[in-house]
This record gives C-alpha cells, structure tokens and sequence, in this order.
C-alpha cells in the first residue's frame, strides 16, 4: 500500500497492480 | 516533410495572455480581480504504509484496538513475531456475495518495520479471500499471485482507508 | 484526383481495419496511473483533486457496493452550476454536496443521465469506439472482472482523444487521408452555437448544457471567431468561487484560464485530415474550428466528426 500525507480531510492511498502485461497504479481517493 | 498547404493554426487572441490584455484595454472591471487558476501541480509525495515515531508497542496496540473496532479478526501473533499481524476482514457488499458464492473474508498482512531509530513505518499488503465458510479463495489454490492477473484494488483500497482513518481519529 | 480519392478510400479501410485488430488495452501504456474517486467525496473536494492532478474527469467507485459507479465529468460541475442558478438559497447544500449526490441534481434539473457505457479491455478497439459515437460520450471506461471475487476492476478510461493519437502514431496511412475538408462532409456549422466577449458566462453554460457540446464559439460583431469557451473551463469557475457573479460575461471568466492552455485550433475547407491527424500526434487538441482567409467563423470539427468519419464513411 501507497499513501499520501492528509490534505484537506482527504485520504489518498494507492496500489500498484499487474493488469495482463501492464502496470496500473490505482489511486483511490476518499473523505477522512 | 510537414504539408506545405497546411492553413491549420493556433488562434492568437485565444492565448491567455492575449485574451487578458485584450480585456484590460477594454477596462473590464471584473476582469481585474479574476486571477488566472494557478496550474502549478503540488506535486503529491508518496510513501509505503504510514509512518509513525510512537513507541513501537503503542504502534501494536493502537492498530489492535482499530481492527477491533472495524470487526476485524486476527491470527494470534507468534512470540519471536511480535511485529507482523495477519488479519482476516469481512467485506460483504450486501447479499449479492452470499447468493454468488463470493469470497467477502478479505486476507491483510500488517507489519511494523523500523526505518531508523524512532522512525517506523506501518506496511499493508494483501492476502488473498476467503470465503465465509472458511473455504480458502481460489488465488492459493489454482492460481499463485503470478498468474493472477485481474485483481481489483479497490476493496483493498477501501478497508485500508477505514484502518488508517480509524487510526487516525484515534490518535 | 482520383488518385487522392481512391488513396483516401483505401487508407481509411486500413485504419479501420487497424482499429478491428487491436484491443483497448493495446492504448494503454505499459505503466499508468488510474485516479478513481470514492462517491462520499465532497463534490468541491474532488473539484480539487481533478485540478491538483490536472484531469478533467474521474472514474467513481461506491464502496457500499463495491462497484463502478460511472465517470465525473465536466458535464456534472455545468449541472451544478445551473442547480446554484435555478436555487440561489441552497449554497451550503452545493458545498456539503457528494458525488453519489449529483444523480439527484440531474433529477432536479431534468437533464438525462449521461449514458457512459463500458467495455471489456480485450474487446476490438474499434468496438469501443462505435459505443463512445452511439452513447455521445466522449470517453469510455474499460472494465474488468477480478477474477477471483468477480467485482468489477476499472481499468482505464479511453477518450476519442487517445484513441485518434494512437491512431496517428501508429498508422502510417494517415497520410494518404489528402482529399480536402469541403469534400467529406464533417464540418459541423457551429455559428448556431456562438456568443460575443459580452455574453453573460451563465447563458454559454447553459447552451453547453442545452446543447450538448463541450465548446462554444465567441465571435466579434463582424463574425470573425476571438476565443472559445470550453466544458473544462467551467472547473476554473467553480474552483475561483464566482460562478455565483450573475453578471459575469464570458469574456471576463475567461481570465480564469490557466497560462498552459495551448489556445484555439482554427483549420480552413482547403485542409486535409492527413494534417488534422498530425496536429493530433503532436498537440493536446480537441476540436479545430473552421474559419474562411479572413477569419469568419465557418463552423467545427470535433473529434466525434474525425472518428465517425474513419468508423463509417468511404
């Protein structure tokens, strides 16, 4: 797990998985 | 070679600058306050888990009483590994899951590592389902995490969100 | 003559024909980053987190149901803007106002869904595209099934314009696409939808709405096109706090606009989609307007037109 320092309430935390051959980065933003 | 022909091109009084000056001249009012948006990205800082400089047991024990308070259940930590929790979380989205038979115990793995003295950092990683019956998800037994390759972040995502807010609020 | 046109014809086969053999997920790079927004998010909060990133649209995800719950767009802060006209008293609802709340805003307004669709990422890239033309949305998200809980993986979201670059980057034929603009029938006649420096902001946001464009032209009093006014814009709006400045001309919210806009694409009859397409390859562009030698306005080509035109026409 990835996270973002809290701004404005808001969490941001992240994951970077395989999709097939590629690799995507999911940021997922949610309120505090 | 680029066609010679070509009549496409950047319109000059759409350029913001232009655009601003223009509207200066004509003596806007309004347009004297409006301030262009600032387009300079804060650049967001990203680091593994979450950090912490508490003591390393208040660490555990503030993390135990947020799984507890999430309904989340844990496997009792062996003694020479004090610092690694294995958690086992449900994540049910309403009845959908029971009728189709889908995993909803979600596997995480949380560990404190120190990073250097006073300096820890809290890890997440997923584990895997199970479902409710205790049936392990099918990623141990068909396929290893190398052949999985469409895994959803996201529910991951979500609980670790509402770990981390819990922890948070808490402290 | 014939000789472009029957070039023309054959390159337009092949790209479609490139179009059927590739995949959506062949368009997405090797390493990428997807922003996805809870729907408890605040509405002027994720307004922040779209401008922070610099993207104009999001994918939603309701943790309730652990599912996709469509893209925000600019389309969704327009209908905000046109609540906070038709209801000047609720401002404090618009300011706790969350995105699973915008479903409702659209109900109060009557404005229909926007109808975002989806499609597999190992469908045919062609397929994605005909479902953009047919939902009237300019991007599609790619959704997936995690294959061990069957919940739903939003993947990615293709836009026309990602789908016409990577078509210009990798079809050499693009350049045998000589026939003139005048000849192919995809100019749309904008002047319909145009306004002057002097139109108030709130009218050009309505026509966006009404109309169902993502531009609006603004020309002078002689016809000549000055500047354009565009759906993202109204970003700038909400984030400043003055959309609530009834008496603000579109001239003076155009101030907002940041310096890296790149400016308005103006293209004549006598040009070709070989040079239209790259432009595409080489600039963020997403719309060119067609003016006459000296500068009137003439009408719009959008990247919908391009696409329709390559999936169907020839």
């Amino acid at each position: 797990l990835i996270t973002s320092s809290i701004k404005h309430n808001t969490l941001c935390v992240a994951s970077t998985v395989r999709y097939k051959s590629k690799y995507a980065t999911q940021i997922l933003y949610g309120p505090l | 070679g680029p066609d010679e022909t070509s009549t496409i091109a950047i319109l000059p009084s759409s350029l913001p600058q232009i655009h601003r000056a223009n509207m200066m001249q004509q003596g806007s009012r309004a347009a004297m306050k409006i301030t262009p948006l600032n387009n300079k990205k804060s650049k967001t800082k990203w680091h593994f888990g979450i950090r912490s400089r508490s003591y390393p047991l208040d660490v555990m024990g503030e993390i135990y009483i947020a799984l507890k308070n999430l309904g989340a259940e844990w496997a009792k930590p062996s003694e020479e590994d004090l610092w690694t929790i294995k958690v086992r979380w449900r994540y049910d989205t309403g009845s959908l899951d029971q009728q189709r038979k889908i995993p909803d115990l979600m596997r995480m793995v949380i560990q404190l590592f120190q990073i250097e003295p006073n300096n820890y950092l809290v890890d997440f990683k997923f584990d895997g389902w199970e479902t409710s019956n205790g049936e392990e998800g099918s990623s141990n037994s068909s396929s290893t995490e190398e052949e999985m390759s469409t895994f959803s972040a996201y529910p991951f995502l979500h609980l670790t969100t509402r770990l981390i807010m819990e922890l948070a609020v808490n402290s | 003559e014939q000789n472009i046109q029957l070039e023309q014809k054959l390159a337009i086969q092949s790209i479609r024909n490139f179009l059927k053999s590739k995949t959506s997920y062949d368009v997405l790079p090797v390493s990428y980053r997807l922003i996805v927004l809870d729907t408890s998010l605040l509405v002027k909060k994720s307004l922040n987190i779209l401008l922070q990133n610099n993207i104009v649209s999001a994918p939603l995800w309701d943790a309730k149901t652990s599912k996709f719950a469509g893209l925000l767009t600019s389309t969704d802060f327009i209908n905000v803007i046109q609540y906070y006209f038709c209801n000047p008293d609720k401002f404090d609802l618009i300011d706790k106002l969350q995105l699973n709340g915008l479903k409702d805003i659209e109900k109060c307004l009557g404005v229909p869904s926007l109808d975002q669709g989806s499609i597999h990422p190992f469908k045919p890239l062609y397929d994605a595209c005909v479902k953009m033309i047919e939902s009237r949305s300019r991007r599609i998200p790619l959704i997936d099934q995690d294959e061990e809980t069957q919940r739903e993986i939003i993947v990615s979201v293709l836009t026309q314009y990602r789908i016409l670059k990577f078509v210009s980057l990798n079809c050499r034929e693009t350049r045998f696409l000589k026939r003139k603009i005048r000849e192919l029938n995809i100019v749309t006649d904008a002047s319909i939808d145009s306004c002057y420096m002097t139109t108030p902001v709130i009218d050009v946001i309505q026509m966006l709405s009404t109309r169902g464009v993502s531009s609006v032209p603004i020309i002078d009093e002689h016809g000549r096109l000055v500047n354009v006014y565009e759906a993202v814009d109204v970003l700038g709006l909400i984030k400043g706090g003055i959309y609530n400045d009834l008496s603000l001309s579109v001239g003076e919210a155009l101030m907002r606009r940041g310096d890296d806009f790149e400016g308005v694409y103006t293209c004549t009859v006598e040009d070709k989609l070989s040079t239209i397409m790259d432009t595409i390859r080489k600039a963020r562009v997403h719309r060119f307007f067609v003016v006459d030698g000296s500068g009137l306005l003439q009408g719009v080509i959008t990247l919908s037109d391009i696409l329709k035109y390559i999936l169907f026409e020839e």
